[in-house]
């Protein structure tokens, strides 16, 4: 049958429900015994988040969507913690793979414990659901949102610096083998929405980063001896 | 995924974007 906006959309949506038919909203004993070779265990750190991040995101989204669709807002935010969850623990657990076998580390307390790289991965995840579900449903039933949920909503409602969550994009995608090529297309926008303005604001961690670069820069060039 | 431009580096992850490495 020839693609419809409405039918493209319809397919997303049934996609992201498969995805969450295999959903668990706790790590999987691979990912916890990642978590116990820990110096310090992050497993309460991660939970208490991800249960902070539904609550904000439940409120947030109640009050952008208007009291007249409440009943889609509940639907969409259950929908969304549940991917959240999965996302969340499916990610982490490959990602440990790829950087154990990359590094030969296994004790990820630093990244694991870092709150930054958490926040930014669940708004990945927040954001993918968003994309689909949000854009979809205006298109499929008209929904009315009187707060445009498009990026970088998210950001906003969880304060998460926009270069803080351009950092986990491409792991994300290498990590999530079931994103739609819409929802790696919908990242890859705000990638580049994040380099051409978002990342740029005064307060943005970029500029540590760049002043660090060159610090480091620096000193590489102070250890040559001028003869060589 | 083919049409997404990977732009880590070798030697570049997650633990270095954010100094855990």
């Amino acid at each position: 049958l020839p693609q419809t906006p409405v039918r493209t959309a319809m397919n997303t949506i049934q996609q992201l429900m498969m995805n969450l038919n295999s959903a668990s909203d706790k790590p999987s004993d691979n990912l916890i015994s990642y978590f116990n070779n820990c110096t310090v265990n992050p497993t309460e750190g991660i939970l208490d988040r991800v249960e902070n991040v539904g609550r904000i995101f439940k409120e947030r989204f109640a009050k952008a969507v208007g009291q007249g669709c409440a009943e889609i807002g509940s639907q969409a935010t259950n929908i969304l913690i549940y991917c959240v969850f999965e996302s969340n623990y499916n990610f982490n657990f490959m990602n440990l793979l790829q950087e154990e076998e990359r590094l030969s580390v296994h004790n990820f307390s630093k990244l694991l414990n870092n709150n930054d790289f958490h926040m930014s991965l669940l708004a990945c995840a927040v954001e993918v659901v968003m994309a689909t579900y949000g854009r979809n449903a205006s298109q499929t039933d008209g929904m009315n949102i009187e707060t445009d949920l498009s990026f970088p909503w998210i950001l906003n409602v969880l304060d998460l610096k926009a270069f803080d969550f351009y950092k986990v994009i491409e792991s994300f995608i290498k990590a999530e083998p079931s994103l739609t090529r819409e929802m790696i297309k919908h990242l890859e926008r705000c990638e580049h929405r994040i380099m051409e303005s978002l990342a740029w604001q005064s307060d943005s961690p970029l500029f540590d980063h760049i002043k660090q670069s060159k610090e480091r820069e620096g000193q590489a060039d102070q250890s040559e001896p001028t003869c060589t | 995924p083919q049409d997404y431009h990977f732009g880590l580096e070798e030697g570049e992850g997650i633990s270095e974007l954010f100094d855990c490495d």
